[in-house]
Parts: structure tokens; sequence; C-alpha cells
């Protein structure tokens, strides 16, 4: 069976309303490890990645590896019944189809419990390689949000560039062209505000917008996004879930015609 | 704007 407490109750909501939009169905696969979810969206265009370790919970049992499917739209549903400083609760049989969320208020004063019908979803989980990046810049999650929003207004594909000079965003549409150039700041007084560029070898790559914009609805969970490339391959965009775990969103590349 | 790519042809399936 599967019993796993964590105080943060909040920070499944904001994985799930992260990436419910890119994802209708997907398999939660539960293991001694922790909880993780791999899917595709619907275009097999980019690839979630997500992790929460057992460690962050502050209760977690699972005597064997089960994977749960759910309507991350009808998760979501569920999840948004519960106070921003509950304390959640999921409990699951082996071979059960469904799973039980609890909510705790913090002052003990209200337990609601949903329980989720789950569904047989087949996904193939693909191998995610450890790579060595030729560059990774760790910005604000805001500014990546905003840099997303912005080039948006003026076109559909960004390519981004990195160089010594720093990292640029260029864009192009009917309206006319738009570079946003973000440079290491590592002096800023509040931590929250600083970038951080580590360059190895100059790359540029193209992507589309609507996919990078995507990614920034995870901005609620972490007060930086990392953003890695190397030439030819999909970027990873990650966030920090504080120190419990990472959502990873991989976006494969546009190519010349 | 270029050709879009799938993920799937970047990673392995397992």
């Amino acid at each position: 069976m599967l019993e796993a407490r964590l105080v943060q109750g909040s920070m499944l909501r904001k994985v799930v309303d992260a990436v419910k939009d890119l994802v209708s169905d997907a398999n939660i696969d539960v293991s001694s490890s922790g909880f993780s979810l791999q899917a595709m969206d619907t275009s097999h265009v980019s690839l979630i990645a997500m992790h929460l370790r057992a460690d962050a919970f502050e209760h977690f049992r699972c005597d064997r590896p089960m994977s749960m499917g759910m309507s991350l739209a009808n998760l979501a549903k569920v999840l948004k019944c519960a106070g921003s400083d509950d304390i959640v609760t999921l409990k699951a049989n082996d071979d059960g189809d469904t799973v039980t969320f609890m909510f705790e208020s913090p002052k003990e004063d209200r337990v609601s419990d949903f329980e989720l019908k789950l569904m047989d979803i087949d996904s193939e989980h693909l191998g995610i390689p450890d790579t060595d990046y030729c560059a990774t810049v760790t910005m604000p999650a805001g500014e990546y949000a905003r840099i997303c929003k912005d080039l948006s207004s003026i076109g559909d594909t960004v390519v981004i560039s990195a160089t010594k000079d720093g990292v640029k965003f260029t864009t192009s549409g009917d309206v006319g062209t738009a570079n946003v150039t973000v440079r290491q700041n590592t002096t800023a007084d509040k931590k929250e505000d600083q970038t951080i560029i580590d360059l190895k070898e100059p790359v540029a790559l193209t992507f589309a917008l609507r996919y990078l914009t995507s990614f920034a609805k995870a901005t609620p969970l972490a007060t930086h996004v990392t953003l890695s490339m190397t030439r030819e391959l999909p970027v990873m965009v990650e966030y920090a879930i504080q120190d419990m775990g990472h959502l990873r969103f991989y976006l494969a590349p546009k190519i010349e015609d | 704007g270029g050709k879009q790519r799938s993920i799937a042809s970047f990673f392995a399936v397992q």
C-alpha cells in the first residue's frame, strides 16, 4: 500500500497546475524513491519529468512500486479543494482503482478527503541520458516568464543564443523583431534577483515559443529557473521543487527546413 | 520558423 504525507501540500497543486495544459492524462509512478511523472505533451514535442523525493514527505510508505494513471484535469480539481496551508496525505491500496487525498488544516480543525478514480494509461518511458551542456543559465523564474510573454507577442519562434556576452533571446514576426539579452549578475542584493551563466561553448538553438511559455506556468514553484542547452539537443528547463525534487521540461529544437 | 522535431527522436524508449 501507499501512504504519503506532505506538509507543504500546495507544492502538489503547483506541480499539477504547471503541467496540466501540456498533458491531459499521465501515470504518477510511486516507489520507495518517491513520486515521479514522465509524460510527453500531446504533440510529442516536449517531455515533462517530475520527481518528488520520498524524504520530502513527513511520512512515506510504499510497499511496492505502483503506477497511478489519472486525468490531470481531475487531479487539479481535487487539489484545488485543499487549503493553501493544508497538509496533504495520499493513500492507495496495491491494485486498487482509486487514490484518496486527505487534506488537514494546519490548526487541525478541518479534515476532508477526496477519492479520485484511477485509469489505465499506456505510456512510453523515455530514457534521458546525462548530458554535458554547453551553456547553463540560472535566472529569476519571473524574468524567464516575462521574456517568454514579451517575445510571444512579437513572434512564434525564438532563437536562444549563449555567448560570452550573455544569453540572447531573439524573435521576429509581422510587427518586427525583438531581442532580449540576459547577462550574468551575481552582485544583486537579493539572491532571487541573481543570474548565473555557465558557458563552456557558444550555442544557439531555435524553439517554439508556445512551449517555452507554457513551461513558465511552473513559476510559482521556484525563485529561479535553469535553462541548459547543447547543440542540436533539446533544451532542459528546470524548476527546483525546493529541496524536495524537481520539475524538468525538455523541448525539441526546430531545425532548418 | 524551421521544422519541429519530435522529442521522442532524441530520447530512446525504455
